[in-house]
Formats: structure tokens, C-alpha cells, sequence
């Protein structure tokens, strides 16, 4: 489960029963390499590691334990304390909002979203936002109409507020409501004053971060905008079927001090899956 | 005062720790700072300039010299045969359809005719995505219906330019992954059916370490002469320019800064270096 240069690493533990300080530093170098190239944040790779280099040090492995074995655990720990809650997905009457930067996979995810509830037994409808993006209203009606979900636009119209009241109205009968708004990042303040307002006006019941696998560095300053505009309680990453390891989603996770929701792994609609940290951490340290 | 590699650590190290925060990609920070440690250890320091000053200006020099001067498309296009086709290529949501848009703004603003092959048949809404794009920017658009084959789009889009006395062909295609080994497959298809003058890889300037990989992969796959990096208003510095160049030495040709027609700028260097080390 771990990569090569982990496995070297750890092999240089192996059958060790006294801590081996050149050992444990070059685990620690090793694993560092391994999480910058997984796109985890650079200062909390840092933090990370003083962490684990003092705990590998300090604490005696328990009875029975080889040093290895309580090396690999204290990493794991380390990690698992970052993915931070995995989100409950309530099941019953909510109204999500959707949020992210440009092409993080929003409109995709909504249908998905969509599916997934439709699946579990609850009436859904979907509301397009944007009224940005060309097409943006076709694209998701076109999905939609794919798994018979209402989807409520107004084509040609440029108040996402008018858009949002007029689709809760419209969609009243429907237990799950979720809204999918354009791309915005942290420097647009008239799109950021945007989410705000649709927060407000749609009620939502759930504010759910879009971010893509591959997002680099950027991922803890654009989460934190989002999270002081709207307090994000949920984040979803997208596009985990390619070869990005998703490290900017740990940024993301304790900036907004949320959980991830579902992971999306394909351009269909069923490419949704829920979040499983064991193998999202594998797959960080491989 | 002979520089030694103990001289040089710690403000390596710091500058180490900037390029990763900006983006650059662990691997191309390896090989850069590797290269001046090397070149920088046993040379001469004058009296009176800082260590961290040296350093800084070497490596200055050296992201100067792996971005290049960029490329420029309407040179290229003056001493060409037309139609010039350009052919857009990339992973998913990355700007391609609407750096399209802009290249097409830009050349139609530069005095040349430009169609449109709208290539992705794939996404749902990308024809009419591509198409409210050309007649904003007043275009002529190519495309089929939903679901046809995209090779024989871009191959009518260059018909259509031929027939038309048309300098430019802008061909879309549709994002798609690098390690899916049918998408790649199709898009060598397009390339030997539309026989593209340029391919232009398009990536996005948050992208982090991924955006090697794929770099790397979709010019072996396709072959890539030009970069477009995307979304550089993001309040980002830009490094992943310098991991994708460094990767498969390919030049930048513009830096896409915004969602607008006119958000597009020909790359030039040295903002991205004065940002990263400035
Ligand atoms: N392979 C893959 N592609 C995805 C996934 N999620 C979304 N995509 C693709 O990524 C691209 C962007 O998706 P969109 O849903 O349009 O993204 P968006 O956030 O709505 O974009 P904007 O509205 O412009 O901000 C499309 O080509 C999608 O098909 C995923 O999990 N895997
Ligand atoms: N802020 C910003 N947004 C951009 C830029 N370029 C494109 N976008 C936005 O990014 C989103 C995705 O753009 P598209 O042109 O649909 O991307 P694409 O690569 O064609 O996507 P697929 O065809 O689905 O793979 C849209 O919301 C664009 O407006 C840019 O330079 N800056
Ligand atoms: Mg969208
Ligand atoms: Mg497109």
C-alpha cells in the first residue's frame, strides 16, 4: 500500500527494535518527498513531519511491537487526524449549494448528486445557477434529463438570485434541492458577494466545496475564502480517476473544518463514490 | 571567497520551500536546484554581495532560461501555408474551449479569419458552448450533432477552411485523461485525420505535481508544440509554467487571465520569475 520510496524506507526499520534515529529521519525525508509530490500543503507537510519525527523518537513502541509496525502506525495516525471527520450524508429533505473554482467539476457532480439521491428514494431537483458559463444550462439539463431529474433554469437571464427564489418555488415538491452556481475563485469579491447572497436566498441546508484532484497549493487560500464566505461543511474531490493524488484536499478538509462528503471518479453519472479514507491515504503515500 | 555547498544550504533551502509553495512541482524544483547547487559551488563570490543575493540571481537565471521566450502564434502563422490548423488538447475543465474563444478574439483582432471546429461531441452542452463562443466573438463555427465522431468535425472545419480561403483553423477537442488509453487513442486519431500544423497543450496554472505527469504523457501521446497555462488570475504565481516547461521543454505561448475574451496575454517570462523569486 505504501510507494517504493516509502517501502525503502520502512525496510530500513524493519526487524529494528531500538529507534534508529538516521533511520527515522530518512523515513521522514521520504515521506515528505511523498506527500509534496501528493500536492499536500508545503507548511503542513513541515508540521506534519516535526510531528511524526518527535513522536518515531520519543515514544516506545508498545510490547511486541517492532519498530516498523509503530513507525507506520504513528504515520498513519498522523494522517488520519487530517482527513478529519468522514461527513455524514443526511438523508432526508436538505438544500445543497455548490461551490468551487472554475472547472472543478460542479455541474458533472451536481447530476451525480442528483443520481445518488434518486437512488436512496428521495425526490430531487436540481437548480442552475449560473448564468455565466455558455451552455451551463444545457449542460446540466442535458445530465439531467439522462436520470429524469427536474432541473430548473432560466436561460438568458442574469440574476442567479431571481433564478435560485424562482427554482425553490418551482421545485417545492422535492425533498433534496441542489444548486449548482458558476466558477469563482477567492479574488473575484463581486462572485464571492454572489455566494453569499445565494446562500442566504436558497436557505441551504449544506454548502459543499467542489475541488479538483489535481489542485495544487492553492487549495488552502481558495478553501479558507470560500469556507469565511459561506462556512463550507462538506467537500467533495472530483476527477480521483486520473493520476492526481488529491493532497490539496487536506488543505481544504481542515481549512473549513469539514469532512469529504464523495469522491467523483469518472464523467458519468455514476462515477460517485462515498469517501474512503484508508484508501484515499494509500493512495497519497503510494 | 569560494563558494561551498555548506555556504549555499540554507539559502537553497528557503528557496526550495518558495518554488514548492508557488506550485513548481517537486520534481522540477529537484532538477533546478540541483543544477545551481552544482553550478554555484567552487565559484567565486565578490566581496560585498550576499550569499542569498547570489543565489537568488543564479536562480533567476536559471527559471529564465527553462521558460524560454515563449511562442509566437501570429509569426508563426505569417510564415505558413493556410489554413494554419491548431489543434487544443488537455485533461478535463482546464480552459480549452474557452481559450479557443479568446485565440480566436485575438487573431480575429490581428486581422485574420478564423473558424472553429468544435470538436468535444463527447460533454453534454460543449457544441453549444462552442458555438455561443463563436458568435460572440463572430466566427464561423464547425460542428456536428452530439455524439459523432470528432475527426471528421475538425477534418470538415479544415475543409471548410480551405474552401473558404480561411487562415486559421482552431480546433477544440474534449478533455479527457492521460491514462485513459482509449481517449488517447482517440485523440491520435483526430491528430492523423486533421494533420494539425500545432498542437497546443492546455493546462491550468493551479494544477499541482499532476501537471507534470500529464504534460509528459499527452506530448508523448500527441506530441505538444505550445503551452497555453490557464486561470493564472487565481492568485497563483504561476509555477506550474516552469514544471510544465521543464518537463517536456515546450514553449509558452499565451497565459489565459480570466474568463473573458480579452483575458489573454502572450507569455513573457519575467513576470512569472520576478513573481516566483522577485
Ligand atoms: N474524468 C473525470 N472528469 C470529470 C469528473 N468530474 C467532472 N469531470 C469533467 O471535468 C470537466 C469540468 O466539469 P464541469 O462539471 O463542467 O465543471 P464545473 O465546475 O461545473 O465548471 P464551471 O461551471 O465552468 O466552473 C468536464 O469535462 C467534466 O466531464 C470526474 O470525476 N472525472
Ligand atoms: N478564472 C479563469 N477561468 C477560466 C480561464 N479559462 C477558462 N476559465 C473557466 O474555466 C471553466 C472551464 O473552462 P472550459 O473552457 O469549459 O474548459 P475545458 O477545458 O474546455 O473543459 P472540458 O471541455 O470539459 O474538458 C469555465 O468556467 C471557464 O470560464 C482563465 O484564464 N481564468
Ligand atoms: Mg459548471
Ligand atoms: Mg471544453
Amino acid at each position: 500500500r505504501l510507494g517504493s520510496g516509502l517501502k525503502d524506507a520502512l525496510k530500513k526499520l524493519a526487524g529494528k527494535t531500538v529507534i534508529d534515529k538516521v533511520a527515522v529521519d530518512e523515513l521522514v525525508r521520504d515521506l515528505q518527498r511523498a506527500l509534496l509530490q501528493a500536492d499536500v500543503n508545503v507548511k503542513l507537510v513541515m508540521a506534519l513531519s516535526q510531528s511524526i519525527k518527535k513522536r518515531a523518537l520519543e515514544e516506545e513502541p508498545p510490547k511486541g511491537m517492532g519498530v516498523r509496525e509503530h513507525v507506520l502506525r504513528i504515520v498513519y495516525e498522523e494522517l488520519v487526524s487530517l482527513m478529519g471527520q468522514s461527513a455524514e450524508v443526511h438523508l432526508g429533505p436538505q438544500t445543497i449549494l455548490m461551490a468551487g473554482l472554475q472547472g472543478s467539476g460542479k455541474t458533472t457532480t451536481t447530476a451525480k448528486l442528483a443520481r445518488y439521491f434518486q437512488r436512496k428514494g428521495l425526490r430531487t431537483g436540481v437548480i442552475c445557477a449560473d448564468i455565466f458559463r455558455p451552455g451551463a444550462y444545457d449542460q446540466l439539463l442535458h445530465l439531467c434529463r439522462q436520470i429524469n431529474i427536474p432541473c430548473y433554469g432560466e436561460p438568458g437571464v442574469t440574476d442567479a438570485d431571481q433564478i435560485v427564489k424562482n427554482g425553490l418555488a418551482e421545485l417545492a415538491g422535492n425533498e433534496v434541492i441542489i444548486i449548482d452556481t458558476q466558477g469563482r475563485h477567492a479574488l473575484e469579491d463581486n462572485l464571492i458577494d454572489e455566494i453569499v447572497r445565494l446562500n442566504v436566498i436558497s436557505k441551504a441546508t449544506h454548502r459543499w466545496l467542489v475541488i479538483d484532484a489535481a489542485l495544487g497549493q492553492q487549495a488552502r487560500d481558495q478553501a479558507r475564502r470560500f469556507h469565511e464566505a459561506i462556512s463550507i461543511d462538506g467537500v467533495l474531490i472530483t476527477k480521483m480517476d486520473g493520476t492526481a493524488k488529491g493532497g490539496g484536499a487536506l488543505s481544504a478538509v481542515s481549512e473549513t473544518k469539514s469532512g469529504i462528503v464523495f469522491i467523483g471518479s469518472g464523467e458519468t453519472i455514476e462515477d460517485l463514490e462515498r469517501f474512503d479514507p484508508n484508501g484515499f491515504i494509500s493512495r497519497l503515500l503510494g | 571567497l569560494v563558494l561551498t555547498e555548506k555556504d549555499i544550504a540554507d539559502s537553497l533551502e528557503e528557496l526550495e520551500l518558495i518554488l514548492l509553495e508557488n506550485d513548481v512541482a517537486l520534481s522540477a524544483v529537484d532538477a533546478i536546484v540541483g543544477t545551481i547547487r552544482h553550478d554555484l559551488t567552487g565559484t567565486h563570490r565578490k566581496i560585498g554581495s550576499s550569499i542569498d543575493a547570489v543565489v537568488e540571481k543564479t536562480l533567476k537565471h536559471a527559471l529564465r532560461d527553462v521558460l524560454g521566450e515563449g511562442f509566437d502564434l501570429t509569426g508563426y502563422i505569417d510564415s505558413h501555408d493556410r489554413p494554419v490548423r491548431v489543434l487544443f488538447t488537455g485533461v478535463n475543465g482546464t480552459g480549452k474551449t474557452t481559450t479557443v474563444a479568446k485565440v480566436a478574439a485575438y487573431l480575429k483582432e490581428h486581422g485574420y479569419s478564423v473558424v472553429i471546429g468544435s470538436g468535444d461531441t463527447f460533454r453534454a452542452g460543449a457544441n453549444e458552448q462552442m458555438k455561443t463562443h463563436a458568435d460572440r466573438v463572430g466566427v464561423k463555427v464547425i460542428r456536428h450533432q452530439h455524439g459523432a465522431d470528432p475527426s471528421a468535425v475538425l477534418f470538415d472545419a479544415v475543409e471548410y477552411a480551405r474552401a473558404h480561403k480561411i487562415d486559421v483553423v482552431l480546433a477544440d477537442t474534449a478533455g479527457r485523461f492521460h491514462n485513459r488509453a482509449n481517449l488517447m487513442n482517440q485523440l491520435e486519431k483526430i491528430r492523423r485525420v486533421m494533420k494539425p500544423d500545432l498542437v497546443v497543450y492546455v493546462d491550468e496554472a493551479v494544477a499541482g505535481n499532476d501537471a507534470v505527469i500529464r504534460a509528459d504523457e499527452f506530448n508523448a501521446a500527441v506530441g505538444t508544440d505550445a503551452v497555453v497555462l490557464t486561470k493564472a488570475d487565481m492568485d497563483t504565481k504561476g509555477g506550474a509554467a516552469i514544471s510544465i516547461v521543464h518537463t517536456i521543454g515546450k514553449p509558452i505561448m499565451f497565459l489565459g487571465v480570466g474568463q473573458g475574451y480579452g483575458d489573454i496575454i502572450p507569455f513573457s517570462p519575467d513576470r512569472i520569475v520576478d513573481d516566483l523569486v522577485g
